[in-house]
Parts: C-alpha cells; sequence; structure tokens
C-alpha cells in the first residue's frame, strides 16, 4: 500500500474513458478495462460503474510525452503509465502512454494487463517485490491471459484495505448495509487438530479446503500450496460443506448449504450454483457432509451425516434404495464424515483430525491416519 | 577520431542507471555526481536496494541482469520513497 494508506472510502467507486488510443478499437478498450476492474472487482466489495462525463473517480487517459501532471512520458518502450493513489482530483486517475503499442493480445503492450497493474495503484496498491504479482512493477506479458488471476499478493493487499468481497448466501449477496462476518483465523497446516471441510481432486493435484483457504497437492511436488478460495474462484463462498470432481467431465461440484456450484478450472460455471435437491436429494436433506467420486464405477456417494446416498453420473440421478446407513456398507467408518476423496483405487474418509483409508473392493479400513498426513505433517 | 563505442555505451549505461535510481528508488540529486563511481555508497545503496526489490542477486552492481530488468518495461510509479 502507499504511504499513509490512502484508500477509497465508498465501495461504488465510478470510471471515465477520458480518450482513447488509436492502436484498438474503442470496443476493444472499454472491454480491457472492464476487465481490468473487474478483477479487482471479483476479490473486493469494490463495484465499479462507467460515466460519460463530469468528474470520476478513476479518469482514464491516454497521452503521450508531457501531459499535464509534471510526470512525463518517455516516448515508446521503458514507461508504460502511471496511476495515482485514492483521493480527489488526479488521485486516482490512470494514465497510459500512446507511444506504446497497445494490444489485445501480447505482440504489443497488452492493455488489459497495464490497466489491471494501473488500477491496482488507483484502489491504493504500491509495488510489490513479488515477481508473480500483477503489482510487480516490470511488465511482464503472460501467454495465456484467457488464465489470468491475480496472485495472492495482490489478493492479500487489496483485502488489506477493503476486505474480501461479500459472502454468497442462500439469501443473496450480502447488501451494502450488511455487516461482513468476521474472517476466520489462518488455519495452521500442521495443527493436529486440523479438520477438513471439504476435500477434491482436480486434474490430478488434490485440493483441502478449510474456511475461506485451501492446499494444493500436486504429487508432483513436494510442498503444498496454500491459497485463498477468492483467489481462484471469487464467486465461490468461503466453508464449503463438501467437493468432488467428476473427471470425465473436467468438473469440480462445490457444495454449501442446500446450494452447489460447477467450476472448471478457474472458472465457475454459468448457470450456477444450483439447488441440491435438483440433484433428487429429498426435502429434509439442507446440506451435504461430503462427497466422493469413484471413476470406476462413474459414481458418487454422497454423505449426510450417518446416511448416504449414491448418484449414477451416467442417468444424473439418485439410485433406488438409498439412503443406506454408511456404518452398514463402510464398516469401520463410524463417525459422521466431514470430506471424502477417491485416490489410488481407496477411498479417503476425514473425521476431525483423523482421516481413514477404506478399501472398497475388502470393504474394509487399511489404514487410520491423521487428517493432514496429506501436507507432509 | 574513431568513436570509442565501449566507452560510449558504459555511458549511456549509467546514464540509463542514473535515471532509473532517481526516478523510481528516490535517489537524491545530489548523488548524482557520485553514479560514475563504481564505489559510491549511496548509489551501490540504491543498486542494492533496487535489485532486491525486482528479486535479482544482489551485487551491487551494474551487472548484466540488472542492466537487462532496468531496459525492460515497466509502470511509471516509483517502486519505493514517497509518491508524489
Amino acid at each position: 500500500t502507499f504511504p499513509g494508506l490512502p484508500k477509497w472510502r465508498k465501495t461504488h467507486l465510478t470510471y471515465r474513458i477520458v480518450n482513447y488510443t488509436l492502436d484498438l478499437p474503442r470496443e476493444a478498450v472499454d472491454s480491457a478495462f472492464e476487465k481490468a476492474l473487474k478483477a479487482w472487482e471479483e476479490v473486493t466489495p469494490l463495484t465499479f460503474s462507467k460515466i460519460y462525463e463530469g468528474e470520476a473517480d478513476i479518469m482514464i487517459f491516454f497521452a503521450v510525452r508531457e501531459h499535464g501532471d509534471f510526470i512525463p512520458f518517455d516516448g515508446p518502450g521503458n514507461i508504460l503509465g502511471h496511476a495515482y493513489a485514492p483521493g480527489p482530483g488526479i488521485n486516482g486517475d490512470a494514465h497510459f502512454d500512446d507511444d506504446e503499442q497497445w494490444t489485445k493480445d501480447t505482440s504489443g503492450t497488452n492493455l488489459f494487463l497495464v490497466a489491471a497493474h494501473e488500477f491496482g495503484h488507483s484502489l491504493g496498491l504500491y509495488h510489490s517485490a513479488d515477481p508473480t504479482a500483477l503489482m510487480y512493477p516490470v511488465y511482464n506479458p503472460r501467454t495465456d491471459l484467457t488464465r489470468f488471476r491475480l496472485a495472492q499478493d495482490d489478493v492479500n493487499g487489496v483485502q488489506s484495505l477493503y476486505g474480501p468481497p461479500p459472502m454468497s448466501s442462500p439469501d443473496g449477496p450480502a447488501g451494502p448495509t450488511e455487516s461482513v462476518p468476521p474472517e476466520p483465523g489462518t488455519p495452521a497446516t500442521c495443527d493436529p487438530a486440523l479438520s477438513f471441510d471439504a476435500v477434491s481432486s482436480l486434474r490430478g493435484e488434490i485440493l483441502f479446503f478449510k474456511d475461506r483457504h485451501f492446499w494444493r497437492k500436486s504429487l508432483r511436488t513436494p510442498e503444498p500450496g496454500f491459497y485463498l478460495i477468492s483467489s481462484f474462484w471469487p464467486s465461490l463462498p468461503s466453508g464449503l460443506d463438501a467437493a468432488y470432481e467428476e473427471t470425465s467431465k473436467d468438473i469440480v461440484f462445490t457444495f454449501k448449504g442446500n446450494q452447489f456450484w460447477a467450476i472448471r478450472g478457474t472458472e465457475v460455471q454459468a448457470g450456477y450454483p444450483k439447488g441440491i435437491h435438483t440433484l433428487g436429494f429429498p426435502p429434509s436433506v439442507t446440506k451435504i457432509d461430503a462427497a466422493l467420486f469413484d471413476k470406476e464405477k462413474e459414481k458418487t456417494y454422497f454423505f449426510v451425516e450417518d446416511k448416504y446416498w449414491r448418484f449414477d453420473e451416467k442417468t444424473q440421478s439418485v439410485e433406488p434404495d438409498f439412503p443406506k446407513k454408511i456404518a452398514d456398507d463402510f464398516p469401520g467408518v463410524d463417525s459422521k464424515v466431514d470430506a471424502a476423496f477417491e485416490a489410488f483405487g481407496f477411498y479417503y474418509f476425514f473425521s476431525g483430525s483423523s482421516q481413514l483409508e477404506f478399501d472398497p473392493n475388502a470393504k474394509k479400513v487399511t489404514h487410520v491416519l491423521k487428517t493432514n498426513s496429506w501436507l507432509n505433517c | 577520431y574513431p568513436v570509442d563505442r565501449a566507452a560510449e555505451d558504459k555511458d549511456s549505461n549509467m546514464d540509463l542507471l542514473q535515471q532509473y535510481l532517481e526516478n523510481y528508488y528516490d535517489l537524491a540529486k545530489d548523488v548524482k555526481q557520485f553514479v560514475r563511481r563504481r564505489d559510491s555508497g549511496p548509489v551501490v545503496k540504491k543498486i542494492r536496494e533496487m535489485q532486491k526489490f525486482l528479486g535479482l542477486e544482489v551485487t551491487g552492481k551494474l551487472d548484466p541482469d540488472t542492466l537487462a530488468m532496468i531496459r525492460k518495461p515497466r509502470c511509471g510509479v516509483p517502486d519505493v520513497g514517497q509518491f508524489t
């Protein structure tokens, strides 16, 4: 953040594109700025609207050389733009050097990337020393802009000023007058009492969800990564109940309360959240405790209190004769299940700080482990 | 007379470094005269500060990696110091 911690004292901000570069069609410029603001909007309570006349909080100019603020641009290369910390007048404004060749892709200077960086300043972020962060001062053209996301450092920075976005809830998003619930503390990886909210595979990695965070364990790298859920999927709620990956569809389904979301990679799929009752659960089921997908059988198991349902992914329906008692079909799994997933032909059940490895063919528990055994503890 | 290209390049690199440190690392104007003295304390300190911030090897010298970094396009907001 800037010295003195300047920040906006309101959550709804206006922006105005005062002039346009001739390098790109106007709609491409509009789209780049809109997308750049959206990147910040997704991880904060801030919202932005465009105005066409008068003074906006963020006034956006393209300019060359000296352009009225005594900090001249320098021709092609080197300085690409600059922006001012939040405040009245010139503060909050973003200027782009029109001696650059602005492009939609990375063949020239990508306008979206530079705009997203400059708007970070407009919101109160200073430069970051983290080379992976958007707020690192040196331009870094990402090869795959479709998969762009803010780095954890960017999210931490902007959320230190404005907090996280309002949580989604069955009653709809929190309104501007509602208070944001207190943030749960950051869980310690090797806390012997650590429990998980949900566990799922994702494209060969394993995700362990806890409150606002998740650990990402790749079998190729020894150390798990630790991230905010909102930094990957800004519209997902924290404190998930259950999650599973339907590998043949490349979709991870996440559950909270009576709703569920479908995510593919970093994209939350359109049309979600949906109600869990659309899957065929009776009205008495108000939340799912855990879910796992068996790749071999192409069936998903949903665990709710001491019962479970089996869901046929091919017919998209709950199978008849369910629910059944968990303890009857998974001998040894006696307590309520917090989270579950399948790996290497075994089912892993998490309950508090304990984890059971279950062989579905032998129908018995083969190992009792600590919940955080996957995190090198 | 033939131009001494090596000396010219060196001067131009030093100018670039001086400008970079002034713009982004709050190098004081009165330190300017010392930039070309490689052992100048304030300049070495600023180079080290820059190298550390940008994630380069901290040598305190204008080495090739540092030179390459300061030639890259970047944001015009200073990395350190008071923002005006």
